[in-house]
């Protein structure tokens, strides 16, 4: 799907509960990535 | 989503889906009456009083009997899943398989209580979230061999797709979407308490039969429609290129459709307010409209109780 | 509809026949799932695989063409794929060209790809899984230890993957990794595809972590934050990253798009670990030796 129906902005989302585990210790060594999070929700938003 | 399962397998239009459900009640049906003729043939001696009583109470339940007997079930199921700490998606799971379950099999054959826990544990498994058998049944004050009685024959009439997609995920997408979409305008504190809401909301749709004719999306879409239309509205006029038009005839707000080729916006709208009413049609079953059913179906599978 | 012929494999959770598939004559795998003995009910394994190859339709994944029961046992109906990539590296008796790593190494990105664009994990990369049709294409198989990209409040279990095969953060205990995993295991392999031997073969788990610091470096605070945070840090050797003319070196036929694209799956940090589109569109796929044709493969 070339055309996404969604910009992925991250600096748009106040997302507490996401971008308080981008703040843990555990979450940043294991390779945790917000932005997979975000894709993946707004793919089951607009797929 | 056109190739995942729960579109190709799981999405029907509301005619099919009664279709499906009259047709598996039918086969049942016959099958009971053949029983009892069998039954009658081979106890000549019952009295008139007798016959009488079983040919009122003994007979088969219809097809909205058995949706109301799995409704109430299925909304057990959540509150069930709630008690035991179970995440949001594995209630949900387990819900989308216990009400499946029934579209290819009637409750005449299979007791829901029986099912019941079958479902649970099988979308605890699916879902990841495993544990033990041993420690479910106790959890769930049941037997281990109750629990796995049914898995082979529910993995069947799942017709062996496991995946959800349920409306969850798609809420938090477009609870992020709206703050790009209306970035600034959005008061957050409020949004969540709207998110909050709408995932309640959520779990309730999912004992619909919006689930089989809506997308996720669609279902979310419809859910925060009626949480909040002025914020919805203003979402999907900034999304989807909806004007507001005020000028029509009739005074009625009409949304033009400024460039076509993006999704089809007033279409779209269409689909979403009528989702929406599939989803305000709550069936509630009460607990003695359960006992009854459950007495009915009883007495239709052995007649010589009555 | 489906006969079986020939026992081909026996695993613990399944016995694997070769048959065929009566209407179309074609040749078909028939993994039996067995289901005795298990108190917990049906496998995990069987459920994930169900569950994934389910969803998904691409040349590069194994097809599951059918899934029907039997005396009480599941049957998964594949697609027939006589022979697979470790098969390949071992026998030296094939020989084979850049041309031919970079098309295996091709089809094993987009196999992985399509299955991250639908948020499918796989966890266990390794030649093995990477079978080989009679037409040469490659196709990602076994997904008895795959699962959904975790939700973000989710606990994952580290003790995925084949050794050899297994990311740092996977060594580490890490519970909530990424795709990344998957990344490194091929990483991994493109690095033996072109060595023919296995690259980082680990005696046992915490040698896993001493021979691949040894090969690639041990990572430090500065290159992947909160490192230390993992309790088996500091229990470990520190090595020196290999000098670019040490990998040169290692992988004396590798151009060095092919040394860029492999050190950026084999990046320590999960978080800048190349991802399958950044593989795809790397520079190695663009330069020469085109990638062979599948059915010219050997």
């Amino acid at each position: 799907d070339l055309h996404k129906r969604y910009v992925l902005s991250e600096a748009h989302y106040e997302d507490p509960f996401i971008k308080s585990l981008q703040t843990k210790k555990e979450y940043i060594a294991s390779g945790f990535r917000a932005d997979y999070v975000y894709d993946r929700m707004l793919t089951e938003a607009f797929m | 989503y056109r190739h995942s399962t729960q579109y190709r397998f799981w999405s029907f239009t509301p005619e099919r889906l009664a279709q499906i459900r009259s047709d598996v009640n039918a086969r049942v049906t016959t099958k009971t009456q053949l029983d009892m003729k069998v039954f009658l043939e081979s106890h000549p001696n019952l009295t008139q009083d007798e016959l009488a009583a079983i040919k009122v109470k003994a007979v088969p339940v219809s097809p909205h009997e058995e949706l109301l007997l799995v409704n109430y079930f299925a909304r057990m199921i959540l509150s069930f899943a709630g008690k035991m700490n179970l995440p949001t998606e594995v209630a949900a799971t387990a819900v989308s398989f216990f009400r499946k379950f029934f579209l290819s099999n009637s409750v005449m054959e299979f007791p829901p209580k029986e099912v019941f826990h079958t479902t649970l544990f099988f979308a605890c498994k699916s879902e990841n979230y495993f544990m033990g058998v041993e420690s479910f049944a106790k959890k769930a004050k049941t037997s281990a061999d109750a629990v796995l009685k049914h898995e082979f024959k529910l993995l069947e009439s799942l017709n062996f797709t496991l995946m959800n997609h349920h409306p969850y995920k798609a809420l938090h997408g477009f609870f992020l979407d709206i703050q790009n979409v209306l970035s600034g305008k959005v008061d957050m504190k409020y949004m969540g308490q709207v998110y909050t809401n709408c995932k309640k909301s959520i779990s309730d749709a999912l004992l619909t039969d919006a689930i089989y004719f809506y997308t996720p999306p669609q279902i979310t879409l419809a859910i925060l429609l009626t949480e909040d239309e002025a914020l919805m509205m203003r979402y999907m006029q900034l999304k989807f290129n909806l004007n507001v038009d005020t000028s029509s005839a009739n005074g009625q707000k009409e949304f033009k459709q400024e460039d076509p080729s993006a999704i089809n916006a007033e279409r779209l709208l269409e689909i979403i307010k009528s989702c929406q009413a599939v989803i305000e049609e709550k069936i509630i079953p009460a607990k003695d409209d359960a006992v009854k059913i459950t007495a009915k179906i009883h007495y239709s599978q052995n007649p010589i109780s009555v | 509809e489906y006969s079986k012929e020939k026992k081909v494999g026996e695993g613990t959770y399944a016995v694997v026949y070769l048959g065929t598939k009566r209407s179309s004559n074609r040749r078909i795998a028939i993994k039996e799932i067995k289901t005795s003995g298990f108190k917990d009910g049906l496998d995990m394994s069987a459920i994930r695989e169900v569950k994934y190859l389910q969803e998904m339709q691409h040349v590069n994944v194994i097809e599951l063409v059918d899934v029907f029961m039997a005396q009480n046992n599941l049957n998964l109906v594949l697609e027939f794929l006589p022979a697979d990539l470790e098969m390949v590296i071992k026998d030296t008796s094939i020989l084979f060209t850049q041309a031919d790593i970079k098309s295996w190494l091709l089809m094993t990105l987009r196999g992985v790809h399509h299955c991250h664009r639908n948020f499918i994990l796989h966890r266990d990369l390794k030649p093995n899984n990477l079978l080989l049709s009679p037409d040469g294409q490659l196709k990602i198989a076994d997904f008895g230890l795959a699962r959904n990209m975790g939700s973000p409040q989710e606990f994952l279990t580290s003790n995925v993957v084949t050794r050899w095969y297994r990311a740092p953060e996977l060594l580490f205990g890490a519970r909530h990794y990424t795709g990344a995993v998957d990344m490194w295991s091929v990483g991994v392999i493109f690095a033996e595809l072109m060595l023919r031997i296995p690259y980082l073969p680990g005696k046992d788990d915490i040698d896993q972590i001493d021979v691949t610091f040894r090969a690639l470096g041990t990572p430090t605070d500065k290159d992947w934050p909160e490192i230390s945070t993992f309790s088996a840090y500091n229990k470990i050797q520190i090595y020196p990253p290999p000098s670019r003319e040490e990998l040169r070196r290692r992988f004396i036929a590798a151009t060095e798009n092919a040394l860029d694209l492999m050190s950026g799956m084999l990046l320590m940090n999960p978080h800048k670990r190349l991802d399958p589109i950044q593989c795809l569109t790397s520079e190695y796929f663009l330069e020469l030796p085109e990638p062979t044709v599948p059915s010219e493969l050997p």
